[in-house]
């Protein structure tokens, strides 16, 4: 990715983490649409010989064989018996039956999880810059799980096995499903094993946002990741025959418009269709369109479809326009026709436009790449938003990471916008979606691998939880695009990822497999249901008293009756290993609103040695409260040097 | 016809093993595996075994007979193939 290694302050911070021997150790699985391996991405420029404990394999199918591997791209494998057993037979003139990516999708998530250096990336000059991925020196293996028609789980588990069997160190998954109980959820058993294994496993928390239980990939051995904005833009405006500009998004390359404004129409009075107004195929009138400017509203099919909608029905130009779901969002993307992306404010001002005026015209004006955005990150709209369905005392998502306008490398077998009329070819794309900001942390999790080796999955998630920031160098607090206003831990989970601060982050929250078991008794899971999840005989001891809210967690979800008269106390217990210098951390809450009084015993932890491990108490005592009552606060022991937070999401329900 | 087509069609399951039960008479789990699963079906094939991840394996069953493959000892759980989604 270019610009955000910047944001991310690893470019600056390059020599803390380990570049040469540790860094090259660390293999990062992608289950996905598969690799281009031509990409720049995957050059194994540089590299030393593969690790010694690799035991995957360069599987060899259409367009594709071992001689495609090589010491930055290690493994690829594809699983398709699932697919095939419910869809038929892959058709090969439309697919490649083997590990190449056909979609884009997974050379992207690839490469910006450990892609090698590419200098002077773009796409058609948007974005220019060095591309990189998150740990340059990992290497990657790739398990295809994802076809023309979805991934299916029995696909997904096969290859979850096959990466453990490898012996992959991270696995970054960009898809999910549904809201299955963990012990039905293969994504959730596959992951239990992975972290049995060592392995830290990021998924993507979705892009359901910004309705509330949203969420996809949420047991709590999952590292689930939102998204957030950069500080980078691709600025389109509007411009309207009497004068007035609307700031939108684009990254449209190609014949420009003429240099003066042209006819203008909405696309709801340009369709007989009840749903004209959205531009959906064959749904335009060609002579109300034909040489105009269209607006289509955003919704139901693809963005840039409709811009090819609008191309084949003789339009010359499209605005998009953002509805109620989206809000102020800006997705850009790399459109076949003239075409540029506004909010739902502009969009509603420019239909007022075609209201006050019989002529209407308009012209849209392409700036190129802005930088230093501010403020940013902010919340993506699209990114799924807590409380968690599942578990509601676990909080997710778990942190957020960028994951707008994200440029990385690409498929050569489909252009930019993956539509099939599209016959441009490009290095690299910009696409958006919780999809980009998992392998963030997959590669940031990589490089804190190779500078933490002996830590568990659960420390290096802890390190990048605890070490994320809420608040704006400024100290106004993380917005949300979908509101406009604060955003919420149910939002941004811990926060945004701060990988130099996650390197060193003091003290960290483990846990071990022993503590996830601890956690399904918990969850009154029965004999038969661990046994499904874990794969061993495992009884819940009768005689102990299991409490999810015990679960050793970065973070906090607390639940009050809103029926329960008077107030409601709950206690969550923690403990915290010394993985800095020796030091006496003091605790702080920082508290948003009333109705909860929440205290920490003891106040003070001392640490002398490495390793030591200390336990706390935080009592929340709850008032009672309306039903939907949502309360925020904010954990930190900080001993001067680091600070190690949590986020505190309290629900009255 | 319609109903007894929809009786009759498959659909991909997960199937969960308790592996720690298998009988002695087994040398090898997949044997095992197989066996449990040409007890309810003839035809049916293994799309995967897997032992990392799960102990058990995948296959393509009608509904009912999948409903005697869940009553059988040994077996932990059944369960339907879902879609996932790229994000």
């Amino acid at each position: 990715t270019t610009r955000t290694p910047e944001f991310l302050g690893l470019s600056k911070a390059a020599d803390l983490f380990p570049e040469s021997d540790s860094a090259s150790e660390v293999i990062v699985g992608v289950l996905d649409t598969g690799v281009w391996p031509e990409s720049k991405s995957f050059a194994d420029t540089g590299l030393g010989p593969i690790p010694s404990g690799w035991k995957g394999a360069c599987e060899s199918g259409t367009n594709f064989n071992s001689s495609n591997c090589n010491r930055k791209l290690i493994g690829a494998r594809y699983f398709a018996k699932g697919y095939e057993a419910t869809l038929g037979p892959i058709d090969e003139t439309k697919e490649s039956k083997s590990p190449r990516d056909d979609d884009g999708h997974g050379s992207h998530t690839a490469s910006t999880a450990a892609g090698s250096v590419v200098e002077g990336a773009s796409l058609f000059g948007y974005a220019e810059g060095t591309a990189r991925g998150m740990a340059t020196r990992a290497r990657v293996a790739i398990y295809k799980v994802c076809w023309m028609g979805g991934c299916f789980s029995s696909d997904i588990l096969a290859a979850m096995e096959k990466a453990v069997d490898d012996n992959v160190n991270v696995l970054s998954m960009s898809l999910g499903g549904g809201m299955s109980d963990y012990y039905r959820d293969s994504v959730a058993i596959g992951a239990f094993a992975a972290m049995e294994k060592g392995m830290l496993v990021s998924c993507s928390a979705g892009n359901a946002g910004p309705g509330p239980y949203s969420l996809s990939n949420v047991a709590p051995w999952i590292t689930t990741v939102g998204a957030g904005t950069l500080d980078r833009d691709f600025p389109a405006y509007v411009r309207l025959g009497n004068g007035r500009n609307y700031s939108g998004v684009s990254l449209y390359k190609g014949s420009p418009l003429p240099g003066k404004v042209l006819p203008f129409v909405y696309a709801g009075n340009a369709s007989n269709a009840t749903n004209g107004n959205l531009c959906m195929m064959g749904t335009l009138i060609p002579e109300k369109v034909a040489g105009k400017i269209v607006l289509c509203d955003r919704g139901m099919n693809a963005r840039v479809q409709k811009g090819a909608v609008v191309k084949a029905a003789g339009g010359v130009g499209m605005i998009l326009a953002n509805t109620a779901a989206n809000g102020e969002e800006l997705v850009a993307d790399a459109h076949l026709l003239p075409a540029t992306a506004v909010g739902q404010k502009s969009g509603d001002a420019i239909k007022g436009y075609f209201l006050s005026n019989p002529n209407p015209t308009v012209t849209i004006l392409f700036e190129g790449t802005k930088v230093g955005i501010e403020p940013s990150p902010v919340v993506a709209a699209f990114s799924s938003r807590g409380p968690n369905s599942i578990t509601p005392e676990i909080l997710k998502p778990d942190l957020i990471a960028p994951g707008v306008n994200i440029l990385a490398g690409w498929s050569g077998a489909v252009g930019p916008t993956g539509l099939v009329t599209d016959t441009r070819r490009v290095e690299f794309n910009i696409i958006s979606g919780t999809s980009m900001s998992c392998p963030h942390v997959s590669g940031l999790a990589a490089l804190l691998k190779a500078a933490h080796p002996d830590w568990s999955p659960a420390a290096i998630r802890s390190a990048l939880m605890t070490t994320a920031y809420t608040e704006y160098k400024n100290k106004e607090k993380m917005q949300d695009i979908a509101t406009g206003k604060a955003s919420t831990p149910f939002d941004h989970g811990a926060g945004h990822v701060d990988p130099v601060s996650a390197l060193n982050p003091g003290l960290v929250y483990d846990l071990t497999v022993e503590d996830y078991l601890g956690f399904l008794c918990a969850l009154n899971y029965t004999e038969f249901q661990i046994r499904s999840l874990a794969r061993r005989n495992f009884s819940c001891d009768a005689s102990k008293k299991y409490s999810v809210t015990d679960l050793n967690y970065p973070s906090f979800s607390v639940n009050f009756d809103s029926i329960t008269d008077g107030s409601s106390l709950v206690k969550y217990t923690r403990t915290l290993t010394n993985v800095g210098s020796p030091g006496t951390y003091k605790a702080s809450i920082t508290q948003q609103t009333p109705g909860v009084k929440i205290s920490i015993q003891p106040g003070t932890l001392s640490f002398s040695q490495a390793n030591e491990k200390k336990s706390y108490t935080v009592t929340f005592t709850g008032s009672s409260q309306p039903s939907n009552t949502f309360s925020f606060a904010r954990l930190e022991w900080s001993d001067g040097k680091y600070t190690v937070g949590s986020p505190i999401a309290i629900s009255w329900t | 016809a319609a109903p007894l087509e929809k009786k009759n069609q498959r659909k991909t399951y997960i199937v969960h093993m308790a592996k720690s039960e298998m009988p002695a008479s087994f040398l090898h789990h997949t044997h095992w595996y197989d066996s449990s699963l040409k007890s309810v079906s003839d035809s049916a094939q293994m799309l995967y075994t897997y032992d990392n991840v799960i102990h058990g394996f995948s296959t393509q069953l009608t509904n009912e007979e999948a409903q005697q493959l869940e009553s059988q000892a040994g077996i932990l759980a059944v369960l339907p193939e879902l879609r996932y989604e790229l994000h």
